[in-house]
């Protein structure tokens, strides 16, 4: 029931898009980008910080759905009623978002008869935080759509929603509240948005490796989705298991603050009890909110109750919400809740059966599974055995990172591939022929 | 307005209802909305919508209940608004 808003008690709150529309032209990294970007409007200006997450307990769901979809809002197809958000709470949908599945969602799009949905989301993520609706002229809490809001890059909110944001949670460091905005806007039309990651358009260097043939430094489920680290390079999965692009992306690149002539990591994971990132190399270690470096680091890893030789691997077992360390043979478990490492560890990795006893790395996936790799292989431990199921190891690069047997992509062996292949009379499709390159595309 | 149709009046009423500014018929009882609150009603949906409070449900009031919008209403139970004993 819809009763006065409230807000969230507390700032670090996750979110997930769970159905997305079934018809629309915006594919699901562009929805995701979008919802990224209207929730952004709000952490910018407010101490609340957003983060997506795989999992099925995010605070804010998001969902597409039409007419009557059990939550006593149904939607009346086009038109009418668009969207809604649930004000914060301790019910189990407060901030939970939907959007009417019959509308037409458009982005960057001169279609007069669609919803832009970024225009709509930024609304809606101002109810998910506590703002109720208002009749102010300026505001993007009218409760009518009033069209496209420009781009989500640039995006500033008008100042009286901010200051009704800054009453409910304060300002956010960094942000004046004393200086009002020129409410003018630009004509710019809006550019198509990008996911958080800086999407180069630099080629790789000569020096990247090739997944197919590599032992991986460091191995971790961030946000729901796979990284594979390898010297100064990394490679994405998406949460379904795609592999974002063939070329590997340079760590520097993305995650913002590494010393540039940090040369590899040793391991990574994404904190369970804020879900900020944990960059290990050495004796030292980085904490990242998002992709950017918080002040203050590296530290050392003795703050963790580690030895100065680092680690291996790091990852958190799904079963408990414990956060595991490897290093030669030993192990810890880690209490990221309370900050202490648990008592009486180290201890052997023998009792990870079937485990090597010397990791390159391991993460939980979205399975309920914990993986290990070493190699070129992994193996899989599931829910909360301590031991490897039957079948393992199996090949890294065949399951996770689309290689197949004998195949390398790196560009010296690309054109050696190719070469064979043509030289062969085969005519399979190349993943780089005539100098075009060739993308994997998730949507 | 006497131009209004019994539909157009009725679809009036159930979006004042929806988007709270008018409490929602009692089913058990058959409890009607006075003529008085629903003029209520319409002024202040018009003041919140940015039209001159006639009270009437007049074109633009019709044409801006026929903007898409969110499901969320306008008034919310608990605040401030003032309830008849």
């Amino acid at each position: 029931t819809i009763t006065t808003p409230s807000k969230w008690s507390k700032r670090h709150l996750s979110w997930r898009v769970r159905t997305f529309p079934k018809e629309s032209r915006l594919g699901h990294d562009t929805v995701r980008a979008l919802m990224y970007y209207a929730l952004k409007v709000w952490s910018d200006i407010t101490p609340l910080n957003f983060h997506e997450v795989a999992g099925t307990d995010a605070d804010i769901q998001i969902d597409f759905s039409k007419a009557d979809h059990n939550d006593g809002y149904p939607f009346d197809g086009p038109g009418g009623t668009v969207a809604h958000a649930f004000f914060p709470g301790d019910h189990h949908t407060a901030g939970d978002t939907h959007f009417d599945d019959d509308e037409a969602w458009i982005f960057r799009s001169t279609d007069a008869h669609g919803m832009d949905l970024f225009a709509v989301a930024v609304h809606e993520f101002g109810h998910a935080i506590g703002l109720a609706h208002t009749s102010a002229t300026e505001s993007i809490m009218r409760p009518y759509y009033q069209g496209p809001v420009g781009d989500p890059l640039k995006y500033d909110l008008p100042y009286q929603d901010k200051v009704r944001a800054w009453q409910l949670y304060g300002v956010r460091e960094s942000v004046s509240h004393t200086i009002r905005p020129d409410v003018t806007r630009t004509a710019d039309p809006p550019v198509l948005p990008e996911l958080p990651e800086n999407r180069s358009t630099v080629p790789p260097a000569r020096d990247a490796p090739d997944r197919c043939n590599i032992h991986f430094d460091a191995v971790a489920q961030i946000r729901g989705e796979a990284f594979f680290f390898k010297g100064k390079y990394f490679w994405r999965l998406t949460r379904e298991k795609h592999l974002v692009s063939l070329r590997p992306a340079q760590i520097h690149r993305f995650w913002r603050g590494l010393p540039l002539n940090l040369d590899s990591v040793d391991a990574v994971y994404e904190r369970p009890v804020d879900h900020k990132i944990v960059f290990f190399k050495g004796d030292k270690y980085w904490v990242f909110k998002d992709n950017n470096a918080e002040e203050g680091y590296p530290r050392p890893v003795t703050d963790f109750g580690l030895p100065l030789a680092g680690v291996d691997a790091a990852f958190v077992w799904a079963h408990n919400e414990k956060t595991y360390f490897f290093k030669d043979g030993q192990y810890w478990r880690y209490d990221d809740h309370t900050r202490q490492m648990d008592l009486g560890y180290p201890k052997d990795t023998v009792l990870w059966k079937g485990v090597p006893t010397f990791l390159d790395d391991a993460m939980r996936w979205s399975d309920g599974a914990s993986y290990f790799f070493k190699g070129k292989e992994y193996w899989r431990v599931k829910d909360s055995d301590v031991e490897a199921e039957e079948g393992y190891p199996r090949s890294i690069g065949r399951d996770w990172l689309l290689c197949t047997e004998m195949q390398s992509d790196s560009p010296a062996s690309d054109i050696n591939t190719t070469e064979t292949r043509f030289r062969q009379g085969q005519h399979h499709e190349s993943r780089s022929e005539n100098g075009y390159e060739v993308c994997s595309c998730t949507s | 307005a006497p131009s209004l149709t019994a539909e157009q009046i009725n679809t009036g009423v159930d979006w004042l209802s929806k988007f709270g500014y008018l409490p929602p018929p009692d089913p058990a009882t058959g409890q009607l909305q006075t003529k008085e609150a629903l003029t209520n009603a319409i002024k202040a949906m018009q003041r919140f919508g940015g039209l001159q409070d006639t009270g009437e449900l007049d074109e633009a009031t019709l044409l801006l209940m026929k903007t898409p919008r969110c499901s969320l209403p306008d008034l919310m139970e608990g605040g401030t608004r003032r309830r008849k004993r």
